[in-house]
């Protein structure tokens, strides 16, 4: 007899993840690339291109952080931290996301997809690939939309940024969408008591893949040849 | 602070981000 009640439990919990519902209201639409057409094609004219995509999807995403339950309550100035940490892990997410449909290729918008030729062009060949091996390990696991915008939300409340005031707040934050978590995977998938925890392990290669590409970025900026806007320097600058 | 404006005033401000 406990069967029927742990499935009604279930459904219950499922119709009860008010976090996951919020969240995927909140998510944003993809924003296209619009590469200059009247532009030839070189490595300096893509790196253009995904410097202004960024600095675009970056405001977008700092609209969607204010949505995320608890981000509005933290201070100002946590909120910018665990931002100034966690957005190029936010950024590689969602390109991962868009991707898990294709093999080998990286959809960095609609109109502006990546493959192996296009990214060694780019001189983002070593990027790319880390980035798809993160495609490839949600692909196994065949990561769910519900499950990408709360490990979306994770990676910013859990971006042990070194400046945050109230630590303790951020700490609820996590909790909530750790829990929020945990309540999705054992309402959807009970036969996999482990599925949130392979989840929260697949965050130290975002984190990586992240700082790399920060990295990266950082080495283009200085370089000088590539145009980039504001907000997309002001968090580069951040690092 | 000062250096990071563009992220302090997108935290602050209330509009969406499309309106910007």
């Amino acid at each position: 007899n406990a069967l029927p009640q742990k499935k009604i439990l279930t459904v219950s919990h499922v119709l009860e993840n008010k976090v996951v519902s919020v969240l995927l209201v909140a998510e944003p639409e993809g924003i296209f690339a619009m590469p200059d057409p009247t532009v030839p094609e070189s490595d300096i004219k893509a790196l253009t291109t995904l410097c202004d995509l960024a600095d675009r999807e970056l405001v977008v995403n700092i609209g969607w952080a204010k949505h995320i339950p608890g981000f509005p309550s933290l201070s100002l100035a946590d909120q910018m931290s665990l931002l100034q940490s966690a957005w190029m892990e936010i950024l590689i997410l969602r390109v991962v996301f868009r991707s898990l449909g294709l093999e080998d290729k990286l959809v960095y918008a609609e109109d502006y997809v990546m493959d192996e030729e296009q990214s060694r062009l780019a001189g983002l060949l070593d990027l790319n690939n880390t980035i798809l091996q993160l495609v490839k390990k949600f692909k196994v696991m065949g990561l769910e939309k519900e499950e990408f915008v709360l490990l979306k939300a994770i990676a910013l409340a859990n971006s042990d940024s070194m400046q945050i005031e109230d630590t303790e707040a951020v700490q609820r934050l996590q909790d909530v969408l750790h829990g929020a978590l945990q309540d999705y995977e054992t309402a959807r998938h009970p036969e996999d008591p482990r599925r949130a925890g392979k989840l929260i392990m697949t965050l130290p290669l975002l984190r990586q893949t992240a700082a790399r590409a920060v990295q990266h970025f950082c080495s283009i900026k200085q370089d000088g040849r590539v145009p980039m806007h504001k907000l997309f320097l002001e968090l580069l600058e951040a690092k | 602070k000062e250096k990071h404006k563009i992220l302090h005033q997108l935290l602050q401000n209330n509009t969406s981000p499309g309106d910007l």
